[in-house]
């Protein structure tokens, strides 16, 4: 079964498409097949596999008019990482869906039906920075929930909203079962204490669901999206890349004892 | 008159917050008297001066209730800046404001009066990283638009969506008056070619409208909200700071021609 992972924090900046693409990318490396969903209006997570946003091929119309998702699935240029990219209009589909009826299962209830007739191993969905309708319906369709968070001071004071969303979820019956993958801690700065500071806390808080692995911040990883590839194929030798592969090991390690 | 300045970019973490913290601070420093408006749910821009996020203080209850601004105007630190906070429940106005007539007029109908009887000489408003209700409310309100430009490749993709929305702005005639404040190009860093690359590029396109102040990535500027002081208090002396500083120089001076 393929499980469906979404990759949100309303936090901006903290390294979600990042972690998205070259996440996907070390994942497919070892063989796995990999969707990502770019839910995001400024699709940075379909540039950053090098194409062009689509009129028309994102997710929006499949959400409004339940067209197929299938017509909207694209290539990269990595073996084994499909994508459906995002598009301008996405950023209407806030409004739009808010007012159809059942407007949070709109996206579970065309991935679900497509995800059973084709063979992927994990969705990654990149969301945007907000906890509206489009990030509310990536959690509604997920089996788990990803959170990058910046070493930063503000990324400490939004995680309590973040953690609560799983919990509201719960509660609400709008999908009981949604899990936390883990939290991976990004652009990691060793010269500074405060960086060190959130690495503590967040550990202190979350104690196992905080990923082992830390992102470095790097500027091989900021580059790489102006070659239009993940950094583990800009610069594999690059700290970045290094961390995110060890993500991948650590994630897989993760599942294989499911 | 008051001069209304929405701070926005859909893009996020790219110093949104940062910037009304420390522009406020600065101006504030030469006599001018500073009104912030958090319209962020997450309260970075409220935290940042050191307040708490305040059950009912938002402007929340003010859009859908037309509740007067006034009693939620709170003092900071520093002297001459005054901030009205954010809370969580601002995340639920998206949907609620979303629902009433003129939705996009609310924040504009509750400002203009209560600033014809205050002597505010400029307003900023710290917006949310989306291009949802709460932005394209303050974008309505607002005399002109400041924009912030992480010195990073994704900060340029953003860029045409941006300068477009003054223009559907213009079109629509929900604010026919709306102008670019400026640009600011934040998180510089001399040590990578990128930076300089972005910072051409924004001055190819935009000439005049970028502001020739330029901050520079400074880890005393990230580690200022930890101590709920805008880093020009901080640390008056860091890169950071001196930055800012000149950028308020700036800002001001464009200012003294009107
Ligand atoms: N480890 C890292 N080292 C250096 N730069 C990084 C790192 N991770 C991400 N970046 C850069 O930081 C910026 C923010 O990262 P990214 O766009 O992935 O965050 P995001 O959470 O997806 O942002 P948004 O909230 O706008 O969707 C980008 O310019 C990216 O290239
Ligand atoms: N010049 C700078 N040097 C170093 N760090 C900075 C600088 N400016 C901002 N930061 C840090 O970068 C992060 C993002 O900045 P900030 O929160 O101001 O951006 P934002 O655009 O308001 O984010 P959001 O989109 O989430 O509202 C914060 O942790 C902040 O402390
Ligand atoms: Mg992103
Ligand atoms: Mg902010």
């Amino acid at each position: 079964r393929t499980r469906v992972i979404a990759v949100a924090n309303q936090k901006g900046g903290v390294g979600k498409t990042t972690t998205v693409i070259n996440l996907a990318a070390c994942l497919a490396q070892t063989g796995k097949k990999i969707l990502v969903v770019d839910l995001d209006p400024q699709s940075n997570a379909t540039s950053g596999f090098g194409l062009d946003p689509e009129d028309g091929a994102s997710v929006y119309r499949a959400l409004i008019e339940d067209e197929p998702l299938a017509d909207r699935v694209r290539p990269t240029a990595i073996r084994n990482v499909e994508i459906v990219p995002s598009e301008l209009d996405l950023a209407g589909a806030e409004v739009d869906v808010a007012r159809m009826e059942g407007y949070l299962q709109r996206f579970r209830s065309i991935l679900r039906p497509f995800l059973e007739a084709n063979g992927y191993d994990f969705v990654l969905v990149d969301c945007p920075p907000s906890l509206g309708i489009l990030t509310m319906n990536a959690l509604t369709a997920a089996d788990a929930m990803l959170i990058p968070i910046q070493c930063e001071y503000y990324a400490l004071e939004g995680l309590s909203v973040v953690t609560r969303l799983i919990r509201q979820m719960h509660e609400s019956g709008a999908n009981p079962g949604l899990e936390l993958e883990g939290i991976v801690l990004t652009m990691y700065d060793a010269r500074t204490r405060l960086a060190t500071e959130v690495v503590e806390e967040v550990r202190r808080h979350f104690g196992e669901q905080v990923f082992q692995t830390v992102v470095p911040r790097n500027v091989r990883v900021s580059e790489a999206p102006s070659f239009g590839k993940p950094v583990v194929l800009h610069d594999r030798r690059s700290s970045g890349a290094r961390a995110y592969r060890a993500l991948a090991k650590e994630f897989l390690k993760r599942h294989a004892n499911r």
